[in-house]
């Protein structure tokens, strides 16, 4: 489960921060993964106390609509990075960023798509430069693209061009994984699926042989 | 039974929060770096085993513009069913109670009947409305939330709350289950040439696939 509380002392209208906040959170936390199951209880309460004097907010096209939004969007971002961080048994974060397609939701579906395999996620965590297990999750995400489009880079090393697997460092490739799992970091897998505007991203973390520990012994 | 507030903060590290760059700097204080907001987290007796805290408060002084977004598991918890109702009947809310330990999941109706007690004694001793009053819980499915303990806890919980980093750091602690780390971070930035804040807790680590509407 995730839970989260939002505050802000900005001055907005009921309809405007209704609609703010969920598009933060499907920018954000619905746009995170640790083991594809979806708890009963997710929730994330959005309080403006409006007292911070600003001007108030009554249309989500206004400039200051705008700032505001970009500030939720990085707040819940921060947090929803911080829950894949710390997922069960993780040893790194995994950032998927995924560009080339028609919109940011069919982006957004292709990234978390990635960030969900748990082939994908068990590869990092065997610290395998499985460019397959990505492509084929990408794949499946229900989202259309030409094959000989797709672009895949692990890090800074470009694994897959214009569709055509490309021999690579595998030797770097999973040193790249490796140290991202001995310091807790971040492994950046980045996607192209086609010439679109559409970018998106999401978090999940590897797949380790603690996870199924934990869950094993949490028992309801 | 109640851990001091100050204790309570220093129970896990807090998680490295990665925020996207733009015209923000980070400050400190979760959710209580916004004005008008205090919180707190401490232990109430709640969790199975362990005396980390499980019960957290954001308060706000004053009737917040309120906003949710809800699982869209079928299977909703009664803290689920109960803040979408409230949001229907209220614009604005004015406290958030947390409880870790339980989830209040699949407990049937009298896991809804305890959702409602504990929101109208807290509103009653913060002498606000019900509705205004916002719940959330976390833990083991199937099981009902330990109550007594819960409305115990209240009066000590009220009383500590504070627009202090620590209140806030406390009930990023006291959200936690399974978590390793506490979530919690603050920006400040310019709206329309006004400064505000943005500030926010969260927790999570197993069940994540978050589907919210």
């Amino acid at each position: 489960t995730m839970l989260g509380v939002v505050t802000t002392d900005a001055l907005v209208a009921s309809d405007v921060w209704r609609k703010m906040v969920q598009i933060a959170v499907n920018r954000s936390f619905n746009q995170i993964t640790v083991d594809g199951d979806t708890s009963t209880n997710d929730t994330v309460i959005a309080l403006a106390s409006g007292l911070s004097g600003s001007t108030r907010i009554s249309s989500l096209i206004s400039h200051e609509a705008i700032q505001l939004q970009a500030c939720l969007d990085a707040v819940m971002q921060g947090l929803a990075k911080s829950i894949a961080w710390d997922g069960e048994g993780a040893t790194c974060l995994i950032e998927v960023s995924v560009n080339g397609a028609e919109n940011e939701a069919d982006a957004a579906k292709v990234a978390r798509s990635v960030a969900s395999s748990s082939l994908a996620k068990a590869a990092v965590y065997g610290r395998d430069p499985n460019w397959g297990r990505i492509a084929c999750a990408a794949g499946y995400a229900g989202i259309p693209f030409q094959p000989n489009k797709l672009r895949i880079s692990l890090g800074e090393i470009l694994l897959m061009e214009g569709g055509q697997p490309l021999p690579f460092d595998r030797a770097a490739a999973s040193n790249y994984l490796k140290k991202a799992g001995e310091t807790h970091g971040t492994v950046g897998i980045h996607i192209s699926i086609g010439d679109g505007a559409g970018r998106g991203q999401a978090w999940g973390c590897d797949l380790s042989y603690d996870y199924v520990k934990i869950n094993a012994e949490y028992t309801t | 039974m109640s851990s001091s507030v100050s204790e309570a903060s220093n129970y896990i590290t807090a998680a490295p929060i990665f925020l996207p760059d733009g015209p923000w700097k980070q400050i400190p204080g979760g959710v209580t770096a916004a004005k008008g907001f205090k919180a707190a987290g401490l232990y109430g007796g709640l969790r199975a085993k362990g005396e980390k805290p499980d019960l957290a408060l954001v308060a706000c002084d004053v009737d917040a513009i309120s906003a949710g977004a809800f699982t869209t598991n079928v299977v909703a918890a009664a803290p689920v069913v109960y803040c979408k109702n409230a949001l229907d009947m209220s614009k604005t809310a004015r406290a958030v109670l947390i409880n870790a330990g339980q989830a209040n999941a699949a407990t049937g109706d009298a896991g809804y009947q305890d959702v409602i007690e504990c929101a109208n004694a807290l509103a009653k001793l913060l002498q606000m409305r019900p509705e205004e009053v916002l719940i959330e819980s976390t833990g083991v499915i199937g099981h009902r939330i330990k109550k007594d303990a819960l409305l115990n806890s209240l009066p000590k919980l009220v009383s500590s709350l504070s627009s202090s980093t620590e209140g806030a750091d406390s009930a990023a602690v006291a959200i936690t289950t399974t978590d390793l780390v506490s979530k919690s971070v603050a920006i400040e930035s310019e709206v329309g040439g006004t400064n505000i804040r943005v500030g926010g807790m969260a927790k999570g680590s197993g069940m994540i696939h978050p589907n919210m509407a």
